[in-house]
């Protein structure tokens, strides 16, 4: 089998064995709503089942990361058809992914402690915040053109699209600018080192 | 190999007991 370009988020779990860590679900969550906008953009929205799963989720070399249809080789992709699945039903199930990519191996009765802002990410792109308004700090990357006055309303309540998630993703670094580079880095830097250690457990084998 | 393993993917993050209205309670109702 020659070298592998891209690896699956369940490839990178099970390899480990461990979750990933916060700067990897941040990394992985902005770089995956950037494919799935641009192939919004571009009017290529496949079909997507309303359940994604860890296996779908593809790390590529050069960090990109893009969602595959369930069930299909990498050279199938796009090719099945499904039931689609609106904007902020994906970003639902990527959320709940992402979690449970951060939860990985931990027992039913633990949790695992997450900052603020990632936590916050996962409720709002899950749609799990609780409408009594209580988890309403923070957030305002979203919400675009609202007047400085208006804080309340700058408050992002709801993520409805993939644009949104990058956002909050962005404003989670010191300068929102760099946050393409960054998390392309991120997610580079994970495949390497994922598959350093394939190489290295294939060899031990 | 489990050694290898655990090294290079250390990762450190703090565990507490799973509460009723935590996000792994919300994100289970959901799945």
């Amino acid at each position: 089998e020659g070298p592998r370009d891209a690896l699956s988020l369940e490839d990178i779990l099970r390899l480990y064995n461990q979750p990933i860590n916060e700067e990897q679900a941040w990394a992985v969550c902005f770089q995956c709503c950037g494919f799935l906008s641009t192939e919004d953009a571009r009017g290529r929205r496949a079909p997507r089942p309303r359940a994604l799963s860890a296996a779908q989720i593809r790390l590529w070399r050069d960090g990109a990361v893009t969602l595959a249809p369930t069930g299909e080789s990498l050279h199938d992709a796009g090719k099945l058809e499904y039931s689609r699945s609106t904007e902020t039903e994906v970003i639902e199930s990527l959320g709940i992914i992402i979690y449970k990519a951060l939860d990985y191996g931990l027992k039913e009765n633990e949790e695992r402690e997450l900052s603020p802002p990632l936590e916050k990410l996962i409720d709002l792109m899950a749609n799990t915040v609780e409408a009594d308004g209580s988890n309403d700090e923070g957030y305002e990357a979203a919400n675009e053109g609202m007047e400085d006055e208006d804080d309340e309303k700058r408050k992002i309540s709801a993520i409805r699209s993939y644009r949104d998630v990058m956002k909050l993703c962005a404003a989670h670094l010191p300068t929102e600018s760099e946050a393409p580079n960054h998390y392309q880095a991120v997610c580079r830097a994970l495949f390497a080192e994922t598959m350093e250690l394939y190489t290295f457990l294939t060899k031990i084998k | 190999e489990e050694v290898c393993r655990q090294k290079k993917g250390k990762s450190l993050y703090k565990i507490k007991p799973r509460h009723d209205s935590g996000i792994k309670a919300k994100i289970s109702m959901k799945t």
